[in-house]
């Protein structure tokens, strides 16, 4: 464990906080991507089929069912008790175009062929790309609530945090995993147009808006 | 670097 990886799981944990109590607190999952928890709750579950098999530490595994348990509990928030308010119109990414390519991808490119290692891989792949219908929403509505735009920059944040990670577990410990940084670097590039407007305009104290 | 320690990250 290195003070990056550290900053990145507790960026990561803010983010399913914030998200959390926005949905909480409004009770209203308005501008909030369904589609994309869903294939967060498929990243968390085929990356964390060893919670029960393999025991690395208490924060691994409390961190896991945590991140497991909250996506599950957003997915239930957005399409059942706050259904009303799910904008189901604007959550209209076509995500089998991620989940296919992703899919294959995985079976291709892998540090092993062997079943556990090809379903971590596409956990890995698909992450990085997970982002994207809500990403497409907030284009589509042409704006972002503050409070959805922090928990995005909390949610970007993490995976730049764990690139820092990788970089000194690179020099520190001669550790690299070429699947996770590739993947790392296209999750965090896809963050970039969004961190620009969160800087130039909601640390001003604007709303995001793009232009629709 | 054996395969089951590089799945040491969330």
């Amino acid at each position: 464990m290195n003070i990056f990886r550290l900053c990145g799981d507790m960026s990561h944990l803010a983010a399913i906080i914030i998200l959390l109590l926005k949905m909480w607190k409004t009770r209203s999952v308005a501008g909030i991507s369904g589609k994309s928890q869903i294939l967060f709750a498929t990243v968390f579950t085929a990356r964390y089929l060893d919670l029960f098999t393999s025991f690395i530490s208490i924060y691994n595994t409390c961190m896991k069912v945590f991140f497991i348990g909250t996506v599950y509990f957003t997915i239930y928030l957005i399409y059942m008790k706050f259904k009303a308010t799910y904008d189901s119109n604007h959550d209209s990414f076509r995500v089998e175009f991620l989940i296919v390519p992703v899919g294959g991808l995985a079976f291709l490119v892998n540090h092993e062929f062997a079943p556990l290692e090809i379903i971590w891989t596409f956990s890995i792949y698909l992450e990085s790309v997970a982002i994207l219908p809500q990403l497409f929403m907030i284009s589509k509505t042409g704006e972002a609530e503050t409070i959805t735009s922090h928990y995005l920059f909390a949610l970007g944040s993490y995976r730049a945090l764990y690139l820092c990670n990788w970089i000194y577990r690179y020099y520190a410990e001669g550790f690299f995993d070429l699947i996770a940084v590739v993947a790392g670097v296209v999750q965090t590039i896809l963050y970039c147009d969004f961190f620009y407007l969160y800087i130039t305009k909601v640390m001003k104290g604007k709303k995001i808006s793009l232009p629709a | 670097v054996e395969l089951d320690d590089l799945k040491d990250e969330l």
